[in-house]
């Protein structure tokens, strides 16, 4: 399973990962008794970072329109900063007592603590991220259900010519997200409802012309028309609302994906 | 452990404004 739910908070987040676990270990074998270096100047370098991203991040969180991201970012900042000033703490007081192991242990936390909580920051910008494809996947499901409505070529001619678009987005933002995934079996998944989708989509179209062409024909066949139509929409509403399902999945739901 | 943690703080600091120019900056 993998740890990092999309590559880009992979490639951010892994090396610095790495190495604070490749120090804590460094610090928990080395009861060495050494004494720690003045750190306060990387320190205050850190602090300064901490507080110009909390920043940015108030000013994006007031800017959104996302109004659970404007929720969810205030916890991960204070996550951040606290760590940060534990880190400072921990620098004064190693410069006070270069030996001191809570002093040490604080560093660590500090450090663990801004990564989580910088994670947590990630991770928020992330299904923020994912929100913006549900909203288009919604907009095509809901268009779906505009076509039982089509009784002339001139509705199926409009119906096409917005149906297009909107398909067409939400293949290339499923797509590209698909790309993202960490997860290969949620990758999938989403690849292969979007190539159904392309595959049914001019299969809807010619339904739809059918059914219409038994109207202007005074019905025979209507019934039947009528059916294949909805069942192509069925299939395209399972596809879309599948996508939807697994776009939220995160590599926490695993379980019941498996 | 010295370069360590000195390593590490500056790899925080790098982390931490590569978030904010590659994410935070996205338009939301």
């Amino acid at each position: 399973m993998p740890v990092f739910h999309t590559k880009t908070i992979e490639a951010i987040l892994d090396p610095v990962a790495q190495q604070v676990s490749q120090l804590v270990i460094l610090h928990e074998e080395a009861q060495d008794g050494n004494a720690m270096p003045d750190l306060s100047r990387p320190v205050m370098a850190v602090s300064a970072a901490v507080q110009n991203l909390v920043k940015v991040g108030r000013d994006t969180a007031n800017s959104t329109d996302d109004k659970i991201l404007k929720q969810e970012m205030p916890p991960a900042f204070q996550g951040v900063e606290q760590s940060a000033t534990k880190l400072y703490e921990a620098a004064m007081m190693l410069k006070e007592d270069p030996y001191s192991s809570p002093a040490r242990k604080m560093l660590i936390d500090g450090a663990r603590g801004i990564l989580s909580g910088t994670s947590d920051l990630l991770l928020c910008f992330d299904q923020s991220e994912v929100r913006k494809i549900v909203r288009v996947a919604k907009g095509v499901l809901e268009y779906l259900a505009v076509s039982e409505v089509v009784e002339s070529m001139e509705d199926l001619v409009t119906f096409v010519k917005n149906l297009s678009p909107g398909m067409a987005n939400l293949a290339n933002k499923v797509t590209g997200r698909s790309k993202e995934l960490t997860h290969t079996a949620h990758a999938n998944g989403l690849v292969n409802h979007t190539e159904n989708l392309k595959r049914t989509t001019p299969i809807l179209v010619s339904s739809i012309k059918i059914f219409v062409t038994t109207l202007q024909k005074g019905g025979a066949g209507r019934d039947e028309a009528q059916q294949n139509r909805n069942f192509i929409i069925g299939r395209m509403s399972h596809d879309v609302n599948e996508i939807i399902r697994i776009l939220q999945l995160t590599s926490a739901d695993d379980d019941d994906w498996s | 452990i010295r370069v360590g943690w000195e390593q590490l703080l500056t790899a925080i600091r790098r982390y931490i404004n590569e978030i904010e120019n590659n994410i935070l900056t996205r338009d939301t």
